[in-house]
């Protein structure tokens, strides 16, 4: 499984369409401060079914829809796109025929919320369920946010406990 | 159940041996359970830098810190891969040489996985097989670009 | 005291205020106090970086929050002096025009108060007027040596 | 009140004496990660009469002394010292006839501790008591360890509160 584009449109300051191309290796993010780079972090959490505001850096979840900027108006919808191909074979069961997984994720500042995977509706459970056994679930150690690097040796006994869990 | 842990543990204690030494270029560090009762164990960490006293982990550098929780994230996804490996600024606290050693074990990794990585070092740019640049032309709109490294 | 308190608390608001647009170029930040019992008070923070929306300071990036947090603490010490300043890895999250910012606003302030600042960034080292060189020769010895800036 | 230098002796990875000599303006400390600097920034707090055992990353206070490396044994005492001078003639007026003060801190492995003023034996609380109204007093705001500059930014209003109340 490997993951292939993602697309941002009023996500938090990105006001306008934006396609991140992901090829093998290393991409790296580059650019000053305050100008997106850990919004694409939370983008991707989001997307994933992230219901924690905190974890998203906000208060509530409407703190992830564009609330406006000097030049624009707030904006009253919020979607990310992220696309998997299924590069070693090791898509989940149900999809193991598909050559690529699309999971749509889309907010309205009504607070409504919709779910899709590969342009059919969905439930939030069933993206999070899509992902439980591929080391981007529930207690992704795979995402390591701006900061918190330093967690996995500081935390608890109790709470790296936890991420062998997660592994086994 | 209590089989699947411990033998999930053993693996991933024996990745993180083997790659905290390659990663610092020597020293030792290890997992260790805290009990007997291997339901109810909560997981320690030691970590012993090239040439220092084992102790407590909670003194070691900042730098010394980031290049352990690596090294136990990598023994993590050596066990169980994901998709995709994002850190985001984890280079922040290292000094070049750690900067440098950070940068072409990931590199070697790539080879099998593909790591995000959001930076302001340039030597980390080095690495990068594309390099996506992020700005606000128009203040509080962000905008894509695409990025030449000198 | 009551009056205590409030006064303490205007002069460094004007101080923070009038810090945070110098620091940044631009933008505005006020302390506000979320209660009318100023003897129960907490004390909120609302920053807004140039060209920007008034928001939740959590959302700020890590750049904008340590640069704010620079600023405040800048206004502390104009209000009640400390005979040094000590930053430890303070531009750690910095790119490189905010080291710029940070390191002229710092270069300039020192011309009343000491600073010592602890960095692994090239352009901090610029602004200093004497450098220690921190190393181990021997692992685990710490050892003082002079350093030279090419 | 100026700092003027700083020595220490047995603290942490300091196992050789050292002498950091501050002149005026902006003294910059650099070095490898790992290699003592914020060990410096430990020692001063500890000097100045820092209790907390977590606020100088250990976990007990014995972890202030130098516990052995490869190639040396523990040491079983640390002692650091700080001079000030009365630059701007604003030393506490208990010392306002003093050019320098020198504030003394020993610890031995037994437990004993031991604290000077200007050479002279004297309690712990007599040198908090020097430091309380100088700034670098029981909330110190003007030392920003590594990795909390963003707290003050982060942290409840109440403890905001606390750091204006510190200026009161
Ligand atoms: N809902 C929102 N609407 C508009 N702008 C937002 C919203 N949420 C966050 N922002 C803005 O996004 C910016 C933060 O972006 P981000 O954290 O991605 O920066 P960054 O590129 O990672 O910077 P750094 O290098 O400092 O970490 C902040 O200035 C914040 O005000
Ligand atoms: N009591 C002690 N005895 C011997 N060594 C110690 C003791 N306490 C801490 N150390 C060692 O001091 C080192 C940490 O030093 P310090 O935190 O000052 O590094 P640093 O120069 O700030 O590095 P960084 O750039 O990574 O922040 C660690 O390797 C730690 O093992
Ligand atoms: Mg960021
Ligand atoms: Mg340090």
């Amino acid at each position: 499984m490997k993951i292939k584009n993602l697309e941002i449109l009023g996500f938090k300051s990105f006001v306008d369409r934006s396609v991140f191309n992901f090829r093998e290796g290393v991409t790296v993010i580059v650019g000053p401060n305050g100008c997106g780079k850990s919004n694409v972090v939370d983008a991707i959490r989001w997307c994933l079914g992230e219901q924690s505001a905190r974890r998203l850096r906000g208060d509530g979840m409407e703190d992830v829809l564009f609330n406006g900027s000097d030049g624009r108006k707030p904006l009253g919808m919020a979607e990310v796109s992220l696309v998997f191909s299924n590069g070693d074979g090791d898509f989940p069961t149900a999809y193991s025929d598909c050559s690529e997984i699309m999971v749509t994720r889309r907010a309205f500042r009504s607070g409504e919320s919709e779910f899709f995977i590969n342009k059919t509706p969905c439930r939030l459970k069933d993206i999070t369920d899509l992902f439980l056994d591929t080391g981007i679930g529930k207690r992704v150690y795979s995402i390591v946010e701006q900061g918190r690097i330093e967690e996995i040796v500081n935390c608890k006994p109790e709470d790296r406990r936890v991420l062998i869990e997660e592994v086994a | 159940s209590r089989e699947r842990f411990r033998e999930t543990f053993e693996l991933v204690n024996e990745k993180f041996k083997a790659i905290f030494p390659k990663l610092f270029e020597g020293g030792r560090a290890e997992l260790l359970l805290n009990e007997d009762d291997v339901l109810e164990a909560g997981v320690d960490l030691v970590v012993q830098p090239p040439g220092k006293k084992l102790q407590n982990v909670s003194l070691l550098s900042g730098g010394e810190k980031a290049m352990g929780a690596i090294a136990l994230i990598f023994a993590l996804l050596s066990i169980k891969p994901a998709p995709f490996c994002l850190l985001d600024e984890a280079d922040a606290p290292l000094d070049d040489f750690n900067i440098n050693r950070f940068s072409r074990f990931i590199k070697e990794l790539s080879q099998d996985s593909q790591f995000i990585l959001i930076t302001h070092n340039k030597r980390t740019m080095e690495i990068a097989d594309s390099l996506c640049g992020v700005t606000m032309e128009e203040a509080g709109v962000t905008k894509l670009v695409s990025v030449k490294l000198n």
